[in-house]
């Protein structure tokens, strides 16, 4: 049992650091187990070196939590995979450099399945091959219209 | 497979026209102002894939994702979502290029699925995209402060997530 | 007791009125005492009708409630003014239309008060009298640099 | 009065060079990549108006305050944060037209607050700045996150603020 659930955590782990290097490049992220040698006797620490810094323990900024929440929701994703992605604003607390990194690696993962991402973000719809936008008119419905953006922006 | 095309009628701040989307087969971004309509599409897509939580879709019983009639508009009297998948590559397990899967509720909260037309129970619409799609407890939809409940979570949580993964 | 509770109530309620409609112009605001008779048997909701939408109780998006908290925190300050407030990164959540209405408010108050704002976005930087660049160096320390902007844009 | 200027030292990720800035009597705009330390600015300016919870300033203790020696850095042996005050308009009962306010904290967690150099104590302060400040309880420091808390509180937290406003 135990071998079963480590089996799974590596792989996870191992996903976990693939991505919070994509997204914070020089930086390092792994999964700790509170408790290697019974781990349902303890939790799952996440370790993150951020870009260019020393290795610093609860210290992270609020952008820098929600850049590695996502790479760890992405671990989950790369460990079982789906024809379909739906993503709605997951992109809130993030500057601007982290808005591309996240829209580069969301981009890829678009070439090998169907991504739908909700954004407020110009950094994110620019890595999109189609929008849709959508609006509330006066009667309280919401119109949504479509444009095909591959191909226009290259 | 994937999905070519989204419908929806009367669901949510889709009024009572129907309404008919392309989607890319590579990444759609859906964008607008806040309180357009945004999230609604993803409960839409919650809904046609066999959500059975209305609590999901940020409503507190399924008859409240009937269209309520919005600036002086008449109450749609049913919901109704469709998907339509481009089956070219044959991964889903029926025998035709076009697969539409649909879902309606109506007021009293009774449920039909459809598929290419015929009726379908809940458990063949899931039995259906499993091995390509939505398994229920997986991550594929990342609803709307998902990615705070993850930031605010606790080790014991995190490692349970693992334990239901296995 | 509870008089005094209604006369602290109306004041604040009155502002969170005004507010509202700045930031949801052809919107409408209120507060509401669950227990009118006894405040303290009950709670305080918040009505709020966005621009254009007929009353829809618990149907806010993620935005229209962000705007609706911030009008309320907006009122709050309104009822016990100070000379500075410190506001950090209050503007997720909100699109451009949103940010632009909430950084206009600001902006007018920092005529009456002292404000510091922390942001990642745009829309609100554009609307400040100085800008703090904050960047972390590679020994791990942040590095600060203030550019005057009053006058610059007009 | 308004502040025209903060000076850090040793605080948080400002390193061991003393540094010093403007500020706008009007609106001064923070910005910066994620993690750059604007934050840190922000629990800078609670600490020198007499913040008590070292939480608060997102620290276990006090001394967690003090620069860590980041990247092969030496460790601040204090930090030490400084407000000047334009008192042109008198509004601070103080007799001088720039008041300095500053607060420096050791390893130990000792804490030492200066009026223009004069030791004081973090009730001199307090009081100070009572009438065209900072009260405690109040809502002038809106920290990064509390609007989401807002969002989320339920009505009866709702109306106890307003009991602890009255
Ligand atoms: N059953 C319904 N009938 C009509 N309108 C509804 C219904 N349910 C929700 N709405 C409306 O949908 C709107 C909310 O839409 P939604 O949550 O999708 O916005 P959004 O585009 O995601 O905004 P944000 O960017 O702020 O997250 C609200 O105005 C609400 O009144
Ligand atoms: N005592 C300390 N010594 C050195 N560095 C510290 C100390 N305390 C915090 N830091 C560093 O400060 C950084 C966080 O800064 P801060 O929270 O101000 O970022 P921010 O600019 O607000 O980012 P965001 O936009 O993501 O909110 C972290 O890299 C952390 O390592
Ligand atoms: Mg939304
Ligand atoms: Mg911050």
């Amino acid at each position: 049992k135990k071998s079963v659930f480590m089996q799974t955590f590596n792989e996870i782990s191992r996903y976990f650091s693939e991505i919070f290097s994509e997204l914070s490049p020089g930086g390092m992220g792994r999964l700790v187990l509170e408790n290697e040698e019974n781990p349902f006797d303890g939790g799952l620490e996440i370790e993150a070196k951020p870009t260019g810094k020393s290795t610093q323990v609860g210290a992270l900024s609020g952008g820098e939590k929600a850049l590695t929440a996502l790479a760890f929701i992405f671990a989950l994703q790369r460990f079982r995979p789906t024809a379909l992605y739906v993503l709605d604003e997951i992109d809130a607390h993030l500057d601007d450099r982290n808005l591309r990194r996240v829209a580069e690696l969301i981009r890829r993962s678009s070439r090998e399945s169907q991504v739908i991402l909700v954004t407020l973000h110009d950094s994110m719809m620019s890595v999109a091959d189609r929008l849709f936008g959508v609006t509330m008119d006066k009667s309280g419905v919401s119109n949504l219209f479509s444009v095909e953006l591959a191909g226009l922006a290259g | 497979a994937y999905v070519s095309r989204i419908e929806l009628r009367g669901f949510k701040s889709f009024g009572n026209l129907k309404v008919s989307f392309p989607l890319s087969r590579g990444l759609t971004a859906i964008v607008g102002p806040n309180g357009s309509g945004k999230s609604n599409v993803v409960d839409a897509l919650c809904f046609v894939l066999g959500g059975m939580s209305a609590k999901t879709m940020r409503a507190e019983r399924f008859s409240d994702l009937l269209f309520n009639g919005g600036n002086g508009q008449r109450p749609a009297p049913f919901a109704e979502v469709s998907l339509h998948f481009d089956n070219g590559d044959n991964t889903l397990p029926i025998n035709s290029t076009t697969v539409v899967i649909s879902r309606r509720v109506d007021r009293s909260g009774k449920c039909v699925y459809r598929i290419n037309k015929r009726r379908a129970s809940r458990q063949e619409i899931v039995d259906l995209l499993a091995r390509s799609m939505s398994s229920p407890g997986g991550y594929n939809f990342i609803m709307q402060g998902d990615v705070d409940r993850f930031i605010k979570m606790n080790p014991i949580d995190r490692r349970v997530i693992i334990d239901d993964l296995v």
